[in-house]
């Protein structure tokens, strides 16, 4: 059986309210290590990878693998009555009907308890290459949000480029074009306003905007976001959450014809 | 002109 408690429910609720709009029905795939999903959109464009790690609850229990199958629109109708500073725990038997969830606040003695029903999904599970990327770009999570905003309003898509000097942002569109660039910026009194570039070579993408956007649903989680790009790959962005765990959208490029 | 890929094309099934 599964047995898993986050001190406070915040985590969880933050991470399927990022990846709800993206996906919709998802396993949760649970073994001893911890929580895993991995979920396709519907066009097959984007992918989300999370990993909950064991360390991430306090207690953890799951002696066998048992995947989860989830609404994600009803996971997030139930998730909505916990309290963000709630404890929630997540319960399920080995071949399980449904996905028992208890939120607690402690200071007011008040439990609540949800059944959620589960269904059988069948997901095609992709590998995912170990990829040594030409760039790793760092920066606060808010500032990819707001580029991303600012960018869908002159073009559908955006080509990020990373050199030596920074990392550029742009973006061409019916009224015009607009570009921000990123410098590398390390203050020593706010590590979380951090840019940092790691280049091995100089690489230049072209990717959607709808998703980048979508993506950035997942920015509550973490103050800093990691993209990771090479030529022809699709991009990697990772959102890390303590103790090693994560939530991780990749992005297939635009390619010319 | 420019065509989104598809993340199957880069990510095998496992």
């Amino acid at each position: 059986m599964l047995e898993a408690r986050l001190d406070t429910a915040n985590l969880f609720k933050s991470a399927v309210d990022a990846i709800k709009d993206l996906v919709q029905d998802c396993n949760f795939d649970c073994n001893d290590s911890g929580i895993a999903l991995q979920a396709m959109d519907n066009s097959h464009v984007a992918l989300v990878s999370m990993m909950l790690k064991a360390e991430a609850f306090s207690p953890f229990r799951c002696d066998r693998n048992i995947a989860l199958g989830v609404n994600l629109t009803s996971l997030t109708k139930v998730l909505r009555a916990a309290g963000r500073d709630d404890t929630l725990t997540l319960k399920a038997e080995d071949a399980p009907d449904v996905l028992n969830l208890v939120f607690e606040a402690t200071a007011q003695d008040r439990i609540s308890e949800y059944d959620l029903k589960l269904m059988d999904i069948d997901q095609e599970h992709l590998g995912i290459p170990d990829t040594e990327y030409a760039a790793t770009i760092s920066m606060p999570s808010a500032e990819f949000k707001r580029i991303t905003t600012d960018l869908m309003a002159m073009s559908e898509s955006v080509t990020i480029e990373a050199t030596k000097d920074g990392v550029k942002f742009s973006s061409t569109g019916d009224i015009g074009n607009g570009s921000i660039t990123l410098r590398q910026h390390t203050p020593v009194d706010k590590p979380n306003e951090t840019v940092e570039i790691e280049l091995s070579e100089p690489v230049a993408l072209t990717f959607s905007l709808k998703y980048l956007t979508n993506f950035c649903k997942a920015q509550p989680l973490s103050n800093q976001v990691k993209l990771c790009l090479s030529a022809e790959v699709p991009l990697m962005v990772e959102y890390g959450l303590e103790g090693g765990s994560y939530l991780r959208f990749y992005l297939a490029p635009k390619i010319g014809d | 002109k420019v065509k989104q890929g598809s993340i199957m094309s880069f990510f095998g099934s496992s």
